[in-house]
C-alpha cells in the first residue's frame, strides 16, 4: 500500500518535470524548473545527476521513483 | 563508498528539490 502510494506520488511529481509528457526527463526539463523551485541550477544538476542512476541523461519514471522512495527512508 | 552511505551533500538538495515539487503540487 505505502509502495502503490509512492509510486502514485512519484508520477505526480515526475509530471510536474516532463511538462512535454516524452516519458523522461532530461536536464534541460531540469532547469526550466529552476524558475520556479528554489534551487539552484547547480543544485537541478545534482539532483538530476544522482537520480540518473544509469548516467544516460534521461531519468525515467523507474528512476525518479526509487529516488523518491530513497528520499521516504524506503 | 561514501557516496552511498547516506549522508552525502546531495542528500539535503534532494530533499530539497522533492520537498519542493509536493508543495509546488499541493499549492497550485
Amino acid at each position: 500500500e505505502m509502495k502503490a502510494m509512492i509510486v502514485d506520488k512519484s508520477r505526480e511529481l515526475f509530471l510536474i518535470c516532463d511538462t512535454e509528457n516524452k516519458g523522461f526527463i532530461t536536464k534541460r526539463d531540469m532547469q526550466r524548473l529552476g524558475s520556479e523551485l528554489p534551487l539552484s541550477p547547480e543544485q537541478l544538476e545534482a539532483v538530476f545527476d544522482s537520480l540518473d542512476d544509469d548516467g544516460n541523461g534521461f531519468l525515467t519514471l523507474e528512476e525518479f521513483t526509487d529516488g523518491f522512495g530513497g528520499y521516504l527512508g524506503l | 563508498d561514501p557516496s552511498k552511505a547516506g549522508g552525502t551533500p546531495n542528500e539535503g538538495v534532494l530533499a530539497n528539490f522533492f520537498n519542493s515539487l509536493l508543495s509546488k503540487k499541493t499549492g497550485t
